[in-house]
């Protein structure tokens, strides 16, 4: 929202790079284990990135069970 | 089931898309499973217009934000039609609704279902092998430096915010994992997808579930 200035975006991809280094660092060894990096949203803070990209809502939803087909509204 | 399956595979999932900054991953998630639900079903694959639930789904908030379980209800309740996405291309900002005629060609549903499979994924993995891809709701936060592999820590089910698709899983390997469809392009992840392990209820994926039926 509105221009950001370079000292922010500066400040954003320092951050973003401190983070991989947290997130890598846990399980290096674990092959196959997510990786982290640089991407389309490390010049964005965590909560700009919040506030644009994960805005789904939820409400509670009924458990699953396997015995009672599942429960299927309106269809013949 | 198969150790490894993915709808992709079938060619009834049309390619990823990128919703930009555009708050509307609820509505690119809906409209997915539907346009894999008639592809199922035998129809053409094509993509079918996230914009008209962007803007006519009055019981979400657009690009500021939205419930697939709203707009799955939107659409039952109502038998809107979902246009093709050349009728009705996406803008990346929310706006009018705009309203077509009966004789319109268009694409409704017949009826959804919503559960919650955590400590069930196994039977997750049945209900998408029988209805194919299915709507989740993941917390995604770890999900903005995520560059491939499969996503198994840093990653909780505590508060779900993104709204994504489930297209398959693959247990052949080490660490099973479900396949998962994103909206954030395809330079993003892998090819626009994220690898989430199976068991765990990682990230909340089995917390929010939802199928269509057409």
């Amino acid at each position: 929202t509105g221009p950001r200035s370079r000292e922010q975006q500066a400040a954003a991809f320092r951050e973003s790079l401190n983070r991989h280094r947290y997130l890598n660092s846990f399980f290096p060894s674990e092959n196959s284990t997510a990786i982290y990096g640089i991407n389309q949203f490390s010049y964005l803070f965590p909560a700009e990135f919040k506030a644009t990209y994960l805005r789904s809502k939820t409400s509670r939803f009924p458990k699953y069970s396997a015995a009672v087909q599942m429960s299927i509204s309106n269809v013949s | 089931l198969p150790l490894r399956f993915d709808w992709r595979d079938k060619q009834v999932v049309t390619q990823v898309r990128n919703q930009q900054t555009c708050g509307g991953c609820w509505a690119f998630s809906v409209v997915g499973v539907v346009e894999s639900a008639y592809a199922i079903k035998g129809k053409p694959l094509e993509d079918l217009s996230v914009q008209q639930v962007i803007d006519c789904s009055y019981n979400n908030y657009g690009c500021n934000g939205g419930s697939t379980l709203n707009a799955l209800n939107w659409l039952n309740k109502t038998q809107v039609k979902l246009v093709r996405d050349s009728e009705y291309p996406f803008k990346a900002q929310s706006g009018l609704c705009h309203y077509f005629s009966d004789t319109q060609s268009g694409f409704s549903i017949k009826g959804y279902s919503a559960h919650d499979f955590s400590d069930q994924e196994d039977e997750m993995a049945k209900a998408l092998f029988t209805f194919g891809p299915l709507v989740g709701i993941v917390d995604a936060v770890s999900w903005q430096d995520y560059l491939g592999g499969i996503i198994q820590h840093h990653c909780s089910s505590g508060e779900a915010n993104h709204a994504v698709i489930i297209t398959g899983f693959d247990k052949t390997g080490s660490t099973p994992y479900w396949i998962v469809r994103n909206s954030w392009g395809s330079s993003w992840g892998v090819d626009g997808y994220a690898y989430v392990k199976m068991g765990g209820n990682i990230c909340g994926i089995a917390d929010f579930v939802s199928a269509v039926f057409v």
